[in-house]
């Protein structure tokens, strides 16, 4: 489980002073295998929440644990280690290498792994084939449309087989019929035991989810989970 | 008016052959003072279209008529003007320059125009405000969540006051409620006499817009008005 204790995250200027807020007091609990998404308003902490939970970056206060170890006592390789093996991330962004094709920028995170090219390859064009991007896996990520960059990326999170995936906005540039195939793909393997974390703007989406959580101005507004579907 | 006769365009590879078909014969007029959302899957020529009707690029082939014009006929520095004049453009990524407060970011079209400082910084002000942007204006892109970067674009897009404002996914980041202020923002500026070509994912935003073409593989698959609302 991922657990924050009155967790607050600012973000200061260059002279020290306080720039943002971010988050003010998170206090969330997520176990393994939940389908949780996080909602809110522009600007209320969604990213900067779900940055913390991919151990991407450290609270300011309060306290984070997963699997019942506080960050604080971890060295910065440790929690690199720890999100190599555990997590997959999409970024709101994307943040794929504008100089290697897709097929090389979903195979980065095996690389890391130290699997061996002919098989990191192998894994990436079937992830690619998964997400309808397979005839499209030469292609580096200026030579492709926003939707498909989008999908590019997811692939990338997934290629490792994570046990916790963290979305931010995964079919924000998604047509609805390729939208609803992404959601299709997060339901199978979530069957299988991932936990998914999905950032979402579309309330259809959060509905889809078992739970919903809530910020508003850096706070946890409402966390409820969602009738049984 | 905008006229699209048989517009083709094709993406090459280094070597000079095809490597995609982006759109393959597209017939399109558009009037001023239109509301037009352009629908249709990932990767079928949505933000391609747009950037023709943009003149940020030009057709393969066919015929592309601005105000009567052929654009062949134009030079690019004679495109280039007429495009600093007429249009506003929000770009699926957003496009900001990362070394610039939003701000400065806004201000850069009327820079073009060879406003004075004084009156670039209160104008950029005035839309960033018009935006909800208003306490983030000495902010950096990177300082600033996915939603506001999308709406530190459109504020952009719209500080010349463009006769045709082209927006791909301008509220794709956005939470309901500001995104519906967004599209209250445009519905003002196109009774004003703006026209408005938005490249949308979202039903519902296809249902706001005076006419809707959907596009699949590169070919226009659909055109028709909407019902009045
Ligand atoms: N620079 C490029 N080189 C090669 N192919 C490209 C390039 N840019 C786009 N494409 C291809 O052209 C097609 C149309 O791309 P476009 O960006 O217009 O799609 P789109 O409808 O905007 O999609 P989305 O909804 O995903 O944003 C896609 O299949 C894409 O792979
Ligand atoms: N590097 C930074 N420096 C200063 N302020 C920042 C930085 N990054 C984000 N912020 C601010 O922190 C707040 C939360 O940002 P965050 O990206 O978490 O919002 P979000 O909920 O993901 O929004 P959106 O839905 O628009 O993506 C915003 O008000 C933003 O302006
Ligand atoms: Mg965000
Ligand atoms: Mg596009």
């Amino acid at each position: 489980a991922c657990e924050l204790r009155a967790v607050s995250k600012v973000y200061y200027k260059p002279d020290g002073s306080v720039m943002v807020e971010a988050l003010k007091g998170v206090d969330l609990v997520i176990r393994r295998g939940e389908y949780v998404a996080i909602m809110g308003p522009s600007g209320s902490g969604k990213s900067t929440l779900l940055t913390l939970l991919g151990c991407l970056d450290r609270p300011t206060g309060g306290q984070f644990l997963v699997g019942g170890r506080d960050v604080r006592a971890m060295s910065d390789e440790e929690l690199s280690v720890f999100r190599g093996r555990t997590i997959g991330f999409v970024f709101q962004s994307f943040n794929l290498i504008a100089q290697h094709s897709i097929l090389e920028n979903v195979g980065v995170p095996l690389f890391y792994q130290n699997v061996p090219p002919a098989d990191r390859h192998r894994r990436a064009a079937e992830m690619l084939d998964l997400v309808g991007l397979g005839d499209r896996v030469h292609h580096r990520p200026m030579e492709l449309s926003g939707g498909q960059q989008q999908r590019a990326a997811i692939a990338r999170a997934l290629v490792t087989n994570p046990l916790i995936l963290l979305a931010d906005e995964p079919t924000g540039n998604l047509d609805s019929a390729t939208g609803q195939s992404i959601l299709a793909l997060f339901d199978r393997l979530h069957e299988q035991g991932m936990t998914v974390i999905m950032v979402t703007h579309d309330p259809a989406i959060g509905d889809r989810a078992r739970r919903v959580v809530r910020l508003r101005d850096g706070l946890v507004e409402v966390d409820r989970m969602n009738p049984p579907r």
